[in-house]
């Protein structure tokens, strides 16, 4: 079957994108610390934060695309995800970190670390309804 | 004059992937 299209870039990850936490307070993207998630988290119905650890990276089925295995939550479930080299994700008590942190630097202008394997990244689950 | 410009506010959980496992049936 032909190779599906990358999936688009987000334009939230521009440097100076607005965003709003759950209490309503609006912080920059590049000013977002580890709290603010866990807050809006702790506020939020039906979101709950889950860590998720990298335990793998490798090259994706296109260039340009990273394959990254996490191990979520505290039953530590493996789960793959296709990502763009570029796109970031948040790792606690660090920020911004993408595979290919210069390319998000230049895409994004968003200042942005190296991800790499053993790094705890925030991820989302939904709320288990009572 | 300035003409005011609307500019995009983003909810916080669009920047956090969701990852949860698939459930076993």
């Amino acid at each position: 079957s032909p190779a599906a299209p990358p999936p688009a870039l987000p334009p939230y990850f521009t440097k100076g994108s607005i965003i709003q936490l759950a209490d309503g307070e609006l912080k920059k993207v590049e000013e977002l610390r580890t709290e603010d998630f866990i807050q809006s988290a702790e506020i939020s119905s039906d979101l709950k934060i889950d860590s998720s650890t990298v335990e793998r990276i490798e090259d994706g089925p296109r260039p340009g695309i990273a394959l990254i295995q996490f191990a979520v939550g505290e039953h530590r479930a493996q789960v793959s995800v296709e990502v763009r080299v570029e796109y970031p994700f948040f790792v606690f008590g660090q920020g911004w970190s993408s595979c290919c942190p210069d390319r998000t630097s230049q895409l994004f202008d968003l200042p942005c670390s190296k991800l790499s394997v053993g790094d705890v990244c925030i991820s989302l689950t939904l709320r288990e309804l009572k | 004059n300035v003409e005011p410009r609307s500019v995009a506010v983003f909810p916080w959980h669009s920047l956090v992937p969701f990852l949860a496992p698939s459930q076993p049936d």
